[in-house]
């Protein structure tokens, strides 16, 4: 059973991003280390299973990553 | 050309402002 997916569960929608963001942002610096911001916002303002994919996957991080900034600068 | 807004950026501790129509 996985902690993040119990805790999120009875969270309203709002609050599972709310959540979901907190986790993410810490780690995008890591691979970003400029727009942590729009990065986490924009793995955040997706279904679910995409921030929750890069949480559970850390390899994934850095693609999405790359992916978000990509499509950021276009 | 359009004004770029999306994604809204996010700050720990601070109310995230995506997806205010849910």
């Amino acid at each position: 059973q996985d902690p993040l997916t119990t805790t999120l569960a009875p969270a309203s929608p709002q609050e599972q991003k709310q959540m979901l963001g907190e986790q993410l942002f810490p780690l995008i610096p890591a691979v970003h280390p400029t727009l942590t911001g729009k990065i986490t916002g924009m793995l955040t303002d997706t279904d679910n299973s995409e921030p929750l994919c890069v949480l559970e996957t850390p390899v994934s991080l850095a693609s999405k990553a790359d992916e978000a900034v990509t499509a950021l600068q276009e | 050309g359009s004004s770029i807004s999306w994604p809204p950026e996010f700050h720990p501790g601070v109310p995230w402002k995506g997806l205010q129509n849910i």
